[in-house]
């Protein structure tokens, strides 16, 4: 069981490396250790994220986009060892800013010739990456209903003005 | 592999039924505050054999059925069917197509249908035994995930890791 | 202390009733309510919100953004028993579509002539309702600094391009 | 009354000083993932006397001093002073206008001015009892505490009721 459970944190902690740079930059650093001196399947696992140059001392210090970004870097790692046919993210890119959402849509985009995403979002530019857009409604109080949704200004997402259809 | 229908009628905000058809690529959910995003994640989950009902934010199994508004009576029974394209093989079926689906009742009977003959929740979950899929993996990432990642509690974390060994 | 607490109790109920009126519609249904039976002292307080004609049986049945949205009205319940003459706001908006986004600017606006605001949020909307932005931005890496913020298309909010100043 | 002029330099993020005069209106601070916004919010909060380090997501005094980045060395004090505008005199002053300031330098030691004057953490408390002012008061909204009164933790809930009573 030690020996399956360290096996599967180091590709974890791999994956994880990669992931990280790849929705921050190549030249990030983070990292990914068990506590020393204690029997692994009891040890505590530190998260280490300095991203652009900070040099945060716990990833507590990291803003609100930073800590979301990073977090969905090691969930992603997690998935990527045992990665299922479809990946479902609520409302994940909430907190991040125009730039990181066009990272977070860009690494979706690459694990995406393998994984079919179904993503739930208000975000415009999350919107514009998708091939396909469900509306969901209540026309009726109380009532879920699905809509076509339609576009201002050809295919750019300008407001998804949402229409029964 | 891939997710190619879902089907909801009774389950949550879904008092009629609704169908949703996806492709391979990245499908986006759309829609106001409250008009039933979530509650489609929650269906796929809950069609794919989530027992867990805090998972789904409810407290008791009567909780995911359609339970009325000021001008509808609430409904007896919810129900769910997902149509999973195997065009890799992956799942251990002859079948191309193969169709889960759910009901539950008011009573808290729960009835289990794979490719529309009843078979039981065990069937289900067999089934997706080592494709990654099973409701309990990572094929569910949402915000709620991101704080408990990155919090300090340390039983959370590793619990995350563990499953994924 | 027992008649201090339901006093303040009371109004806190008397504010979050009237708040959540004017968040969500004025004919929608809130209440707050002690544990009955318990000594007020030790008794848990129940949340009831029930937005828009729905039912639900319990806060944790609502969405993210209904949620938020709630629990702000009772945040700002609490905040009018003793009024600070600030408030600062960050990021709350977050979960909000646009519709709730103008309520809650709505809101702030009212609020706005005895209480001064400084929020913080990455949303276009929000940007729209203040009278003065701060930009901040790291230019040279891990330093912060304040820059000016233009828009473009006059005094819309397009998209805040933030130079520098 | 109002806050009209925060002036920050060595807390956190601010390498360089950096100067923010608001007026009574809503003000919004803007700008991408991980600039300074919070830290912002957070200089605000430790400039009223917040002594609770976890409050500014710390874990240490010395964690709000600027702690280097590639380019730049760590700085040895962090210091913010705010002017509080006292119009409607609701301070027990005679100034119009009330500075409060704080230092803390990397041996631990504290400093606090009022009006530049040096003075001890209980004057600063003192002077903004019953003013709804304190720096635990109900003046910062963010979304963890969305989270908080949501929860079903009942004794953070009635922690938050209690305050304000
Ligand atoms: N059993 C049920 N019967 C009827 N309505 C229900 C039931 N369970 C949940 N709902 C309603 O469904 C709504 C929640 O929908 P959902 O969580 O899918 O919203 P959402 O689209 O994800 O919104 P957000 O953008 O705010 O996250 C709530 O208003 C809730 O009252
Ligand atoms: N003592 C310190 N010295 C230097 N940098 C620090 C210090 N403390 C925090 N930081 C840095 O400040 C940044 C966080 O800034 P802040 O939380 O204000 O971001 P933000 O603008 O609120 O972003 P977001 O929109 O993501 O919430 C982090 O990258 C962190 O590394
Ligand atoms: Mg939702
Ligand atoms: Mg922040």
């Amino acid at each position: 069981a030690q020996a399956k459970f360290l096996e599967t944190f180091e590709k974890i902690r791999q994956n994880f490396i990669e992931t990280f740079k790849s929705l921050f930059d190549s030249g990030d650093e983070c990292d990914l250790k068990l506590e020393e001196n204690v029997d692994p399947l009891e040890a505590g696992i530190d998260i280490i994220a300095k991203p652009r140059g900070k040099r945060p001392t716990s990833i507590h210090l990291l803003s609100g986009g930073e800590k979301t970004l990073t977090a969905t870097a090691l969930l992603f790692a997690i998935y990527l060892v045992k990665p299922s046919p479809f990946c479902i993210l609520d409302e994940v890119d909430a907190p991040l800013d125009d730039a990181n959402i066009d990272r977070f849509t860009r690494i979706i985009r690459k694990f995406a010739d393998n994984t079919q995403f179904i993503v739930v979002t208000h975000n415009k530019r999350t919107m514009e990456a998708a091939n396909a857009l469900y509306g969901v409604t209540m026309e009726e109080e109380g009532v879920s209903k699905l809509v076509t949704v339609r576009f201002n200004q050809g295919s750019q997402v300008q407001s998804a003005a949402v229409v029964s259809g | 592999m891939y997710l190619s229908k879902l089907e909801i009628i009774g389950f949550k905000s879904f008092a009629q039924k609704v169908n949703l058809s996806f492709d391979s690529g990245i499908s986006a959910i759309v829609g106001p505050n409250g008009c039933g995003k979530t509650n489609i994640v929650d269906a796929i989950r809950w069609v794919l054999g989530e027992q867990r009902y805090s998972a789904l934010r409810s407290e008791k199994m009567e909780d995911v059925i359609f339970n009325g508004t000021k001008s509808r009576k609430p409904l007896g029974m919810a129900e769910a069917s997902l149509v999973i394209e195997n065009n890799k093989g992956i799942l251990p079926s002859e079948y191309t197509q193969v169709t889960v689906g759910r009901r539950v009742y008011r009573s808290g009977e729960s009835e289990y249908l794979l490719n529309k003959v009843p078979c039981r929740l065990k069937d289900i979950l067999d089934l997706f035994m080592d494709t990654g899929m099973g409701a309990d993996a990572y094929s569910v990432i949402e915000l709620k995930m991101v704080e408990t990642i990155l919090s300090d509690r340390t039983e959370e974390r590793r619990r995350l890791f563990e499953e994924a060994a």
